[in-house]
């Protein structure tokens, strides 16, 4: 493990308690959208059903299972939890979700690297989770006054895909055989749409502005 | 081995 992984790894943590924070003490998720909450959910389980039968270290289990049980509980908080999902935006956050993970599955099931039951899946979640801030990337534009940890709670995430990014480009250099297309290039588009949330995150930390995302 | 490889990543 290289440091450009153990930092995005760290970033993608202090995303995920960022907003468990938010809406733990807090008690709100406005701001929050529960369209990219259950899109991450849905990541996870895809991704991780190798959780028990393909063992790396302990270190992977462990983050496995804290993100698996992070992603479903702040989607059980904001749709059941008697406070937390009264400051749902619910009429802001309509971006049809549903319509990314077809779309999806069906790229899974064309390209991958092996057409079996768990490697299409764990393309499925490499695809889908390319695209997942996007209901997230919408309501943020909507929503007038964005609070201090939504935002960084987007910015982290954003942060986390351009660390793995020079994960890639160290292990390239450093382990043979190390050419991943499909991880690269969904994770390469994954980072580029933020690239318009951080030029206006920078903006408002420069000028000590409150984020505002023009429409 | 290479199939590891891509998977040993979150």
């Amino acid at each position: 493990m290289n440091i450009f992984r153990l930092a995005g790894d760290m970033t993608h943590l202090f995303s995920v308690l960022v907003l468990l924070l938010k809406i733990h003490t807090i008690k709100s998720c406005a701001g929050v959208s529960l369209k990219t909450q259950e899109l991450y959910a849905l990541v996870f389980a895809a991704r991780y059903l190798d959780i028990f039968t393909n063992y790396i270290s302990l270190y992977n289990t462990v983050m496995k299972l804290i993100f698996l049980g992070s992603s479903f509980s702040i989607v059980w908080y904001m749709r059941y939890h008697k406070i937390v999902r009264r400051s749902y935006d619910k009429d802001q956050d309509t971006f049809r979700h549903y319509f990314l993970i077809l779309p999806c599955l069906l790229l899974a099931l064309l390209i991958n690297e092996k057409f079996t039951f768990k490697e299409v899946m764990w393309t499925f979640s490499l695809y889908l989770e390319a695209v997942a801030i996007l209901p997230q990337l919408v309501l943020l534009q909507r929503t007038r006054n964005i609070d201090n940890l939504t935002g960084q709670y987007v910015f982290l995430l954003g942060a986390y895909r351009a660390l793995y990014i020079l994960n890639w480009v160290y292990r390239y250099f450093t382990e043979p055989h190390f050419v991943h297309w499909i991880t690269w290039v969904s994770g390469l588009v994954q980072t580029l749409l933020y690239a318009d949330f951080f030029y206006y995150y920078f903006q408002s930390w420069k000028n000590n502005q409150k984020l505002h995302l023009p429409a | 081995p290479l199939e590891q490889q891509i998977h040993d990543e979150l």
